[in-house]
């Protein structure tokens, strides 16, 4: 319970999507986030994946799982899902 | 809109020229609030089917129906109870942002009978696709939501997309998804048009702060709402946007502060929530020295309410007869009521003027500089963001506490000035379908109506309020030279900002990798058609800035430099470039010397390229801060 509570939405950004015909994004993301989270079932963390115009995903994470996937050479950045609002 | 267009030039007349047929194959992306798909101003009579080159859908949800004007829906807020997931707007605000963009010409619009007129966007023959990341449920707009809205949008092939989003604070760019999602639409040719935010007047507030995307300042037109008050001893004028009708008849006054046996003199003034005793105002005027609460003067059983702000540049919609004052007025009002033993006033149903002073910058967006890129100009242009008549949601009240619903309403802010670019560079964009996103935000830029920091009391931050000045939709079909920067120079951009080679081969998708030179290239040589340099305050400067223009006038043209209202010592070499033909490029350098500016100061100038038909102008800014 303690562990869900440090959950927070991330988005992983990953730049632009790899111009190779066999790559898959959201095999990618899955296998990324199962990796990171020692977790076989990811439904309960992942938000959304960005797969048709650049990569990436967003996530429900820990602190120290966020430092990790930040780390990563395939990732460019990982910050929090925040609000945005209107002008 | 029902005047702005008319106000910038883009008249509804058989005299303006438009090409119909590529105005038609453009699609605007909307990223807001969704759509009121009822709306005539997105009806799809007289449309064919969509553009052959869309690959997106029509997924809207509940209660949702396109058409062939209104040709995609997405939406992307999260399951809430009590909130039906569906691209239907429940704010109004993305109905009217897609309508100033792009919505049909319908005839007769107002707001109770106020800022009457034919509402039309810029581009009413182009097509819409709405992308809705916000709703009354969310209580603002989801960055998970904002980056899939561009993710779909980019693949589904929109040709623009108007985005009326922000956050309070700038960002790093691969920490922003506005940036994030516009850098890859920009490599995709897409332009993206984004509002600057509404935290100014105060400096360093803007939050759209990247290169490769259009950021828009708000200003008025020639059309304002005024609400008079009429005292027992003579008038005075203020602001809002008052629909309701009183007929003239005189109430008694009652000031918050004499109003309350529960709150503290502070309090009961500004009419706070739980502070007004409904027996002492019910039936009566409510002066209140805050503007923020006339609902709660409403809700007591008050008739009316006069209420104090420190800013009246722009009328707002209240749900009851509300009448702004500034603080003289105000002053003027109370000195009334402290003169005479019952004091009486009428709120007068708000009448339109024709507004001199216009454009002139509004007081509440976000201004420069830059916090995150110094050398970069934002905001980048200015257009019509205040009192904008535009189509709006019957599923949302036109303010907090409204009763009513309205199709068409009146509404204020950056966002309402973005769309407004949106629907210019779609219209720009008819007639050069294969200029790409920074050929198209240059045209813009270089074409604006000249401001300057004299014509407005909320002008003193100059270019870091107004950009290159007021968009110019006639003109800006014609640059001559335009400043181009496609998706090499960006990367080049970053280089010298030192992003690592792992992140820019990840960002590019390529095997992008940074030259010496690009490393130690600054930001400022960006070919960006303003110029900004940010130098140590009261010692002597010398800046150089590189760029390159492209011909897209005419063949066999001769352009000669000239710098105006200068503060600064510029030179320019070399100061005359021949064009022979179309789309070839010349190089110039730009240097900029002088004693340097005080600390929080700009001394700027404009270096005007001209062949004697066009005028192609750029703003140089030097600041210094602290």
């Amino acid at each position: 319970d303690k562990d869900d509570q440090d959950k927070q939405e991330y988005i992983v950004y990953m730049g632009a999507l790899p111009a190779r015909v066999d790559y898959m994004p959201m095999s990618h993301h899955t296998s990324i986030l199962q990796d990171v989270t020692g977790e076989s079932s990811i439904e309960d963390r992942l938000v959304r994946n960005y797969k048709r115009s650049f990569n990436g995903f967003a996530a429900r994470l820990t602190k120290s799982e966020r430092e990790i996937l930040a780390s990563m050479d395939e990732v460019v950045s990982v910050f929090p899902n925040k609000k945005l609002k209107l002008q | 809109t029902t005047t702005s267009w008319n106000f910038m030039g883009l008249k509804e007349s058989k005299r303006t020229k438009r090409n119909t047929i590529i105005e038609s194959d453009t699609i605007i992306g909307v990223i807001d609030s969704g759509i009121y798909p009822e709306s005539d101003s997105f009806s799809g009579k007289g449309f064919g089917p969509p553009p052959k080159k869309w690959k997106g859908v029509c997924k809207g949800g509940k209660n949702f129906t396109w058409n062939n004007k209104l040709i995609g829906a997405r939406y992307y807020t999260p399951k809430l109870e009590g909130f039906p997931e569906s691209a239907r707007d429940y704010m109004g605000h993305g109905s009217h942002t897609a309508s100033t963009a792009a919505g049909n010409a319908v005839k007769h619009v107002s707001f109770y009978g106020l800022g009457n007129g034919t509402a039309r966007g810029g581009v009413p023959a182009a097509r819409i696709a709405v992308y809705k990341v916000c709703d009354p449920g969310v209580d603002g707009c989801t960055t998970d939501g904002i980056l899939a809205a561009f993710d779909d949008a980019i693949a589904d092939k929109v040709d623009i997309i108007t985005i009326s989003i922000g956050g309070d604070n700038s960002s790093p760019f691969e920490e922003d998804p506005i940036a994030i999602g516009a850098f890859h639409a920009m490599a995709k040719g897409i332009l993206i048009v984004n509002s600057a935010g509404n935290s100014g007047p105060e400096p360093s507030t803007v939050a759209s702060i990247a290169p490769w995307m259009f950021t828009v300042a708000a200003s008025n037109t020639n059309r304002a709402f005024v609400t008079k008050v009429v005292l027992g001893n003579g008038k005075t004028v203020g602001r809002s946007v008052n629909s309701f009708d009183l007929n003239g008849k005189k109430y008694p006054l009652v000031y918050g502060k004499s109003a309350s046996s529960s709150c503290g003199a502070a309090s009961a003034g500004f009419c706070s929530p739980g502070c007004l005793d409904s027996k002492r105002v019910k039936g009566k005027i409510v002066l209140c020295d805050s503007p923020q609460n006339p609902d709660e003067a409403q809700a007591m059983g008050a008739i009316a309410s006069i209420v104090r702000s420190h800013r009246t540049d722009v009328a707002s919609i209240f749900s009851f007869p509300v009448s702004v004052l500034l603080e003289d007025d105000y002053n003027t009002v109370l000195s009334y009521m402290n003169s005479t033993k019952n004091p009486k006033a009428a709120v007068l149903k708000s009448e339109t003027i024709f507004n001199q002073r216009a454009p002139v910058v509004a007081s509440y967006f976000s201004r420069g500089p830059n916090t995150i890129i110094p050398d970069i100009l934002k905001p980048d242009i200015t257009a019509p963001g205040s009192e904008i008549v535009a189509a709006y949601s019957p599923d949302a009240p036109p303010s907090i506490s409204d009763t009513r619903r309205v199709k068409y309403s009146v509404d204020t802010g950056t966002s309402m000035s973005c769309p407004h670019v949106a629907g210019v560079a779609a219209y720009l964009k008819s007639f050069h379908p294969r200029w790409s996103p920074s050929m198209i935000q240059s045209a813009i830029m270089t074409t604006a109506w000249p401001m300057n920091a004299s014509t407005s009391p909320f002008n003193e931050l100059a270019e870091f309020a107004y950009g290159a000045g007021h968009v110019d939709p006639i003109t800006a079909i014609h640059p001559g030279l335009v400043y181009e920067a496609n998706k090499s120079d960006h990367i080049a951009f970053l280089c010298g900002l030192n992003y690592t080679a792992k992140n820019l081969r990840l960002i590019s998708g390529d095997s992008s990798s940074c030259t010496k030179e690009q490393t130690k290239s600054l930001p400022r040589n960006l070919n960006y058609p303003s110029m900004t340099a940010q130098v140590s305050a009261a010692k002597p400067f010398k800046v150089i800035f590189r760029r390159t223009v492209t011909n897209v006038g005419r063949p066999n043209a001769t352009y000669k430099a000239k710098v105006v209202g200068s503060k600064l010592k510029v030179k320019v070499v070399p100061a005359v470039l021949s064009l022979k033909s179309l789309y070839e490029k010349k190089s110039f350098t730009v240097t900029a010397s002088g004693a340097g500016p005080k600390a929080e100061n700009l001394v700027s100038a404009q270096l005007i390229w001209s062949d004697g038909v066009h005028f192609v102008r750029s703003p140089i800014v030097v600041y210094a801060t602290n």
